[in-house]
């Protein structure tokens, strides 16, 4: 399974 | 949250303040690349898309829906309300964005966490914010004089940026954070704030202050 980048930033 | 991200959000939220006060207060949208102001709608639409499909906390979904909706309400106020149609300075803002969308295309297609819909627009976004200042950039080279206004809500755009630097060494250093796309389109974006800076205050700065007796 991939690891996702988490996207919290503006 | 640490203190850089803040201060960088604080900056971005400043500058889009900034330009929506300074437009209200003259009745007056010139010196403003309508152009620069439409990318940045495309940007945040095609960015905040993830609103409908995840919650991230209720700080980021305020941010993205001011950033949405401040952008539109900027590009209604140049297009309508306050138009510039009858100013001839509109023709200075005649930078080609269509090289910057199709760049931005490509680079999104190629460059991307997950071939699919919602993750290129996410990286387009990225791509063009990176080179979205450049039309009002250009306009502002051609006129060879920015006004407080433009100078103000461009150094606040460059402050936003500044501070994301230290913040993804931060994150990277804290959290094990790292989002190579962001950062390196973020730092493309940062050069070009850093290039302007550098001749808006060799062209501007240093020649008024030698034109003084």
């Amino acid at each position: 399974k991939e690891e996702r980048v988490k996207k919290d930033e503006l | 949250m640490n203190i850089f991200r803040i201060l960088g959000d604080l900056s971005h939220l400043t500058s889009i303040i900034i330009l929506l006060h300074t437009i209200n207060t003259n009745k007056s949208t010139t010196g403003i690349s309508l152009k620069t102001q439409i990318l940045y709608v495309i940007v945040f639409i095609t960015r905040y898309l993830d609103l409908f499909t995840k919650f991230i906390s209720v700080y980021n979904t305020l941010m993205k829906i001011f950033f949405i909706i401040s952008s539109v309400y900027i590009v209604y106020l140049i297009q309508y309300k306050y138009s510039q149609k009858h100013m001839v300075k509109q023709d200075l803002d005649n930078f080609k964005v269509e090289y910057l969308l199709a760049g931005s295309l490509l680079a999104s297609l190629i460059f991307n966490y997950k071939f699919t819909p919602l993750e290129i627009l996410w990286s387009f976004s990225l791509w063009l914010e990176s080179v979205a200042i450049l039309p009002q950039l250009m306009m502002l080279t051609r006129t060879g004089e920015a006004d407080m206004l433009t100078t103000n809500y461009i150094f606040c755009l460059g402050l936003y940026r500044a501070f994301y630097i230290p913040n993804w060494f931060y994150r990277y250093f804290a959290e094990g954070h790292f989002d190579k796309l962001a950062v390196f389109t973020g730092l493309i974006q940062t050069l070009l704030y850093s290039d302007f800076f550098y001749i808006y205050y060799k062209n501007v700065i240093q020649a008024r202050s030698s034109k003084l007796p």
